[in-house]
């Protein structure tokens, strides 16, 4: 799966997702990416989130509308991430995902759910300092 | 530090960053850097988590999800489960600039696509005929049934409901989805 944040010099918030799903699916089975506040979330007044890993799991709680709705009462991105994912492991303390939040201003972060196999998450990031991929610890 | 524009996208998926900053830089819309960002990576079946030919489903068939939100006036489009139509971003676009509505799902998503003018075409892959037959070979292990008969866990489909008493506290398999299966 790709999730991707777009924000250009007006200020102008996109978010989009493309992804094939999870192998061996019961077909007819559609998960978080193309549900709005699940798989992504934009609203240029405040900023927005995409998210990534277990669908089945992360649609429940609309992590991607949650991250933004802290981020429009003035948290940082990288503290609306990890309060998602936080909530997220009250229910399922080692389910597989990351977000990443951006605000309107062009601040970012992520995090991500620590489980076997997974402890870090890389994203990339492009900005006039150039592009970068950049990781992060799970948590 | 915050700086704008601003690119951000899930894993280390260089060349659609780079795709959607072109796009940007050449005077593109916020949208059309998103559409295109996440093209780049259909086009190129990022981690065979994107696009076609990757994740087939029980039956072998690769169907895509995708979706495209316009943060300046919350219109969305989106499609789920969409078969035969390689461009799921582009559709989903489609959605949000040509109906009222949000998201289109299965058979007729892909209509709608035909009739906007996407090419209809097979979503299958030699790799993904791999993973299905070798998934077959392992008597369809793993899987995301449960309280089903037969036992998912040692035996392929057709299931039934299994009746009379069941685990209520079974959960997600974990060790199904991973770095490379993953929404």
């Amino acid at each position: 799966t790709i999730g991707m944040i777009v924000i250009d010099k007006s200020r102008s918030i996109v978010a989009g997702t493309s992804t094939n799903g999870a192998t061996h699916k019961i077909p007819g089975r559609v998960g978080d990416s193309p549900i709005v506040g699940a798989g992504a979330y934009a609203d240029s007044t405040a900023g927005a989130a995409a998210a990534t890993g277990m669908g089945d799991i992360m649609m429940r709680f609309l992590p991607s509308y949650q991250a933004v709705e802290y981020m429009r009462l003035g948290m940082e991105p990288t503290t609306a991430c990890q309060k998602v994912i936080a909530r997220i492991q009250k229910y399922y303390p080692k389910f597989f995902g990351a977000i990443i939040c951006a605000n309107r201003t062009g601040g970012y972060g992520a995090a991500c759910s620590k489980c076997p196999g997974f402890n870090q998450f890389h994203f990339m990031v492009h900005n006039p300092s150039g592009t970068s991929e950049q990781i992060v610890d799970c948590i | 530090a915050a700086q704008l524009p601003l690119v951000i996208n899930t894993w280390p998926f260089k060349d659609a960053t780079q795709r959607a900053w072109d796009t940007l830089h050449s005077g593109g819309l916020a949208l059309d850097a998103v559409e295109k960002g996440c093209s780049q990576c259909e086009f190129e079946q990022c981690d065979g988590t994107v696009g076609y030919g990757g994740s087939p489903d029980e039956h072998g068939e690769t169907t895509l999800d995708a979706m495209i939100m316009n943060g300046n006036t919350i219109e969305v489009g989106a499609v789920g489960n969409l078969r035969r139509i390689k461009s799921a971003i582009s559709v989903a676009r489609a959605v949000m600039e040509h109906s009222s509505h949000s998201l289109l799902v299965g058979e007729s998503a892909s209509i709608f696509a035909q009739n906007m003018g996407f090419l209809s075409e097979d979503l299958t892959s030699n790799t993904s005929l791999s993973i299905h037959a070798e998934w077959l070979s392992k008597k369809c292990q793993p899987n995301y049934w449960k309280n089903v008969f037969p036992s998912a866990k040692t035996s392929c489909g057709p299931y039934k409901r299994k009746e009379g008493q069941w685990s209520k506290r079974h959960r997600m398999p974990a060790h199904v989805v991973d770095v490379h299966n993953h929404d």
